[in-house]
């Protein structure tokens, strides 16, 4: 071991295992963790060249996955970020928002009909929402499913170029099936958007099915492991049952049975989004641990003249760039357990019939995952400066990282888009306080707003 | 006083207040425009920089309270220390960074601005000792890392000329492009 780096841990003031704990929640998570890490660790399928494609590690990650059990949505992160340390794969929106979306929105007949296939991989899913005219903003979408009582189906039909499916992951090449947003239209009434269940290709032959025109969008930034995907819809006809019923319905006479809350049809885009919170604080922890252990055994120039060249780290500059985002990156991970947390706990509240909490997580979890991908964004590059000329080589990871890290600003929800969900909250909030309410949860401070005078200060 | 209150509740308090002014003049923004005869939707638009600065602000406090709340639920006395520092340091950095939004709140003063910067270098000088630990306990084994500059043993160097030994340029001695391009260029002049 090198000697810096040595003497650093010499000087233990805490028990590095104790905090590791609290970072997992619990011993036992920890435990659990470094298993799954052990697995894919010593499975050789799983961790090789980093330029591989990701479909060939497809087959063992897949199976290792079932043999041992990951199925929390926690733990299937930590796999996945072990396998692919951030670099994505072809099934990545198949486990996180395909399956979880049957979860929460799915009948249970339609769990019967479709979460066994998937699970077994029969049916390949991803999420189509994002058109390649329209982003976050879900009602100027496009694409239609207009219901035909007579033969009890759906017409799912992209109008225009502008409304052609564009970006969700393993679109491309790889699923078979898709969740696809859409505007509903029923007995001549659009009733806003919907989630269906879209057979895109061949159950056997992997072929698109007639009227769907499908490939991949072309090489990108970074995640060259997965094939980004559009997909234009002429007139494809899908079964009434194929229309996510949980919440909304369609009834065979057409009539529209609303949901109780517009919101819930994007639970698994909340879910996502709690999840990249965690996310940000992994990769500004993984981006500190690199260049801070680098500081501790590089020695450059000198501090006091004719004495030894200094490690890096003592100087002040290189800690005032590198211990704010140490702090940072514990505040996003502690951020991200209480999104996780605050998400199951309202998931509860939800499937018990009481909405009054959703509006809140839906506001937090956009303005947190813009806060903490921003910060954890710029954070990467100031990480890769402080390495001096070697962050720059690949071998340093971080490349990398701020490469496989960067579309997350864009991708579940532009962050100003999302900041801006959060401010409509916020003037929500604060225009009830106006007219005499209490408010509580996290905005329960603009009570005081009320009460207090803003006054100008003196220049 | 030109001394800051470095309770971490206090901080938290201090960015509660910081959100909530943001919130206030964002929306007085609305309602100006609107006094001007903006419909809306035109209010709001004209609106969006204060509206996202708000937004901002709130989750900075968010994370920053949430932060804290989790230091507080820290049993053993090493970490809570060190973890402690670590919370007053994001607040204080902060505070550094949105000086004028927090002047402008009312609760810092022009005095006490030059204490913010004393008190920040006194939490980095806080933080060095720890500074390796705190990142052995993210866990990030050198597999997963994949980085030559974060190793755990810190062998750096080796590594690195190791690495760069592996670059597939280097698999021959004398690269097919110096025959194919330079030689033949060499001989041309």
């Amino acid at each position: 071991m090198n000697p810096d780096i040595l003497r650093e841990r010499q000087n233990a003031t805490f028990d590095i295992e104790k905090l590791t704990n609290i970072l997992d929640g619990g011993a036992e998570r920890t435990n659990r963790r470094r298993e799954i890490r052990e697995l894919v660790g010593s499975c050789k399928g799983l961790l090789t060249n980093i330029l591989q494609r990701g479909h060939s590690r497809l087959p063992t990650m897949i199976l290792k996955l079932r043999e041992y059990g990951i199925s929390d949505p926690v733990e299937i992160n930590w796999y996945k970020s072990y396998v692919h340390r951030f670099r994505g794969n072809p099934l990545e929106i198949h486990l996180a928002m395909f399956l979880p979306t049957l979860l929460n929105q799915a009948t249970p007949e339609q769990m019967d009909r479709f979460f066994t296939p998937s699970w077994d991989l029969e049916i390949i899913g991803t999420y189509a929402q994002t058109e390649m005219g329209h982003g976050t903003h879900l009602r100027g979408l496009e694409t239609t499913a207009t219901f035909d009582p007579a033969t009890q189906e759906f017409v799912m039909h992209s109008p225009t170029v502008t409304s052609i499916k564009w970006w969700p992951g393993g679109l491309g090449k790889t699923s078979n099936h898709a969740i696809v947003l859409a505007q509903l239209y029923t007995q001549g009434k659009c009733h806003g958007l919907n989630a269906f269940i879209v057979p895109l290709r061949s159950m056997g032959t992997h072929m698109p099915l007639p009227g769907i025109v499908i490939g991949d969008i072309g090489p990108k930034f970074g995640f060259d492991a997965v094939d980004n995907g559009y997909l234009k819809l002429e007139h494809v006809r899908i079964p009434r049952e194929n229309m996510l019923m949980k919440y909304a319905q369609v009834k065979p006479d057409g009539s529209y049975v609303k949901p109780l809350s517009s919101k819930l049809t994007y639970g698994t885009m909340v879910f996502i989004r709690s999840l990249i919170v965690g996310n940000a604080g992994i990769v500004l922890s993984q981006c500190c641990t690199i260049a801070i252990r680098y500081s501790a055994v590089r020695h450059q120039s000198e501090i006091r003249a004719g004495e030894a060249e200094p490690q890096i780290l003592d100087y002040q500059t290189q800690q005032h760039k590198l211990f704010p985002l140490l702090a940072t990156a514990y505040a996003f991970l502690f951020a991200g357990q209480y999104m996780i947390d605050t998400y199951n706990r309202i998931s509860g509240d939800i499937n018990q019939g009481d909405l009054s909490e959703m509006p809140e997580l839906h506001a937090l979890s956009a303005g947190l995952k813009a806060f903490t991908t921003w910060t954890a964004n710029t954070g990467i590059e100031v990480c890769r400066m402080s390495c001096g000329g070697h962050g720059y080589s690949r071998s340093s990871a971080l490349p990398d990282i701020y490469v496989e890290f960067t579309p997350s600003c864009t991708y579940e929800g532009e962050n100003t888009v999302m900041m801006l969900q959060t401010a409509r909250f916020l003037m929500k909030s604060y225009r009830q306080v106006q007219a005499g309410q209490q408010l509580s949860g996290a905005v329960s401070y603009l009570n005081k707003v009320h009460h207090r005078v803003m006054a100008p200060q003196a220049v | 006083s030109s001394q800051l209150d470095l309770n971490l509740n206090t901080l938290v308090d201090l960015y509660e207040i910081r959100a909530a002014m943001l919130v206030e003049l964002a929306a007085q923004s609305i309602q100006q425009e609107s006094a001007r005869g903006k419909c809306q939707e035109d209010s709001w638009n004209n609106s969006t920089i204060d509206l996202v600065r708000a937004s901002d602000a709130h989750c900075h406090y968010m994370v920053l309270k949430m932060f804290r709340d989790k230091v507080d639920q820290i049993e053993d006395p090493g970490v809570h220390s060190v973890m402690s520092t670590l919370a007053h340091l994001y607040a204080i950095h902060g505070m550094g960074n949105f000086t004028g939004d927090f002047l402008q709140a009312g609760v810092l003063t022009g005095a006490q601005v030059p204490s913010v910067s004393k008190c920040l270098k006194g939490l980095l000088a806080e933080v060095r000792p720890s500074a390796v630990l705190l990142v052995d306990a993210f866990d990030h084994h050198d597999k997963m890392l994949n980085s030559v500059l974060g190793r755990h043993d810190g062998n750096v160097y080796e590594a690195m000329f190791e690495w760069a030994r592996s670059s597939p340029l280097n698999r021959t001695e004398v690269h097919e492009s110096f025959h194919k391009h330079l030689k033949p260029l060499q001989a041309k002049l």
